[in-house]
């Protein structure tokens, strides 16, 4: 599904270059679980937000099922976002003046789902994050984990045949994590394709297999 | 330092009412160090920002250093917040229009502390949290655990004397996180207080006692 050659990513501030990534590979296959791991700064995030699109790199290609994302046009690009990929922020990324159910319906919207069904796939996946009694707060009336499980409802409500989630327990106790774990158990058995980034060892184990990132390096 | 006797908040969402804290009782002593503990929700951060005389009760009494803060002015208030009190934020609250440096001298600032003294203490602790090489970078131009550490070299550039923490390392691998909790242990060894909210339990078993809050009481 996923083929990343020699990606590199180098950022600047001023005269300084910051090299993110530096020629990074990565091969992933159709329905498989890879998890992420690496200190803060390493190029965790760099790296999903290329994979999901959002990002292009310095150097290097990207391969998404086949499709060089790098000649894509932006609305091509858009197209599979929404369609395909399922991305779960690390600063979450809400809409702050809309409520959670609508922050939820907003990709459903994006596909032209009729208002009637939209509404009952958003409230039936809010209440498989725990979240079915906090459908018509704003992001600012809701707790740090309540804000990371409307990202990870607003991913998955697509359905989406792949998900990227940037630390998505980082915010949560682990009886709270073990029940989003259990949803992507359920997301991965159908036959889906995982990338989770994350600092805690019990979801990293989840994964069938553990990629490690070190100064912009896979090792 | 701390004795919050019966505290009581409430929030409304139209008629709906939430009970975010139920009648919460909690005594720290001058030179403690207590990490908070519970599910995603159970009024974790409402406990810390009443504590951090950032929010008021809906009832109950909170005194600090023995006086009652219910009763005092908000500029009173904020005075006490500038001098005393280190407050880290689940979710940062940094400024992103300015550079880290800039972050994290505005706290000096207030304190009228002259231009060369304040960047020496600011580099100095960003230093200690390992961004020396990020001070003129700005939020948006961090990772999310590169923030995280901002947001904590804010709290301690005033060598406060009461660190309310809420959850310092929900963003940072276990060897930053440990770096973090090493300065924490230098905080703590200097006589200043410490509360720590955090869902991991490497960070919870540091301090000397462990508070559990669920739905609002502390069992
Ligand atoms: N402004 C608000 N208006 C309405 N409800 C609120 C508001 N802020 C918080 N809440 C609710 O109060 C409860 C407690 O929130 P709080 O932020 O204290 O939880 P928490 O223990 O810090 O959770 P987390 O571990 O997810 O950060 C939550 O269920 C939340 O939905
Ligand atoms: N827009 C930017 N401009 C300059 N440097 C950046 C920018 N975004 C990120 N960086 C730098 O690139 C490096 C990698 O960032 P990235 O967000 O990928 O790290 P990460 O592994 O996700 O870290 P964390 O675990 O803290 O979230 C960091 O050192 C960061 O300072
Ligand atoms: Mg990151
Ligand atoms: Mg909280």
């Amino acid at each position: 599904l996923i083929e990343a050659k020699d990606i590199t990513r180098t950022y600047k501030i001023g005269t300084v270059e910051i090299h993110a990534l530096r020629s990074v590979n990565l091969n992933v296959r159709q329905g498989e679980y890879v998890s992420v791991m690496g200190h803060s700064g390493s190029g965790k995030s760099t790296l999903m937000h290329i994979l999901g699109c959002l990002d292009t790199p310095t150097s290097g290609k990207y391969r998404l099922k086949g499709m060089d994302v790098t000649s894509l046009s932006e609305e091509r690009l858009a197209t599979i976002r929404n369609r395909e990929i399922g991305f779960i922020f690390q600063t979450f990324n809400l809409l702050s003046r809309a409520s959670v159910l609508h922050n939820v319906e907003l990709p459903l919207i994006y596909r032209g789902l009729p208002s009637k069904e939209r509404k009952r796939k958003s409230i039936s996946v809010l209440e498989n994050v725990g979240l079915g009694d906090r459908i018509n707060h704003h992001p600012n009336q809701l707790s740090g984990g309540e804000r990371q499980r409307v990202a990870i409802a607003r991913a998955i409500v697509i359905n989406p045949s792949l998900i990227l989630a940037d630390e998505p327990t980082g915010n949560l106790d682990s009886k709270t994590g073990e029940e989003i774990l259990t949803l992507f158990d359920e997301i991965y058995r159908e036959g889906n394709t995982l990338i989770v980034v994350t600092h805690e060892r019990y979801v990293a184990k989840r994964a069938e297999r553990i990629v490690h990132i070190k100064d912009g390096s896979i090792r």
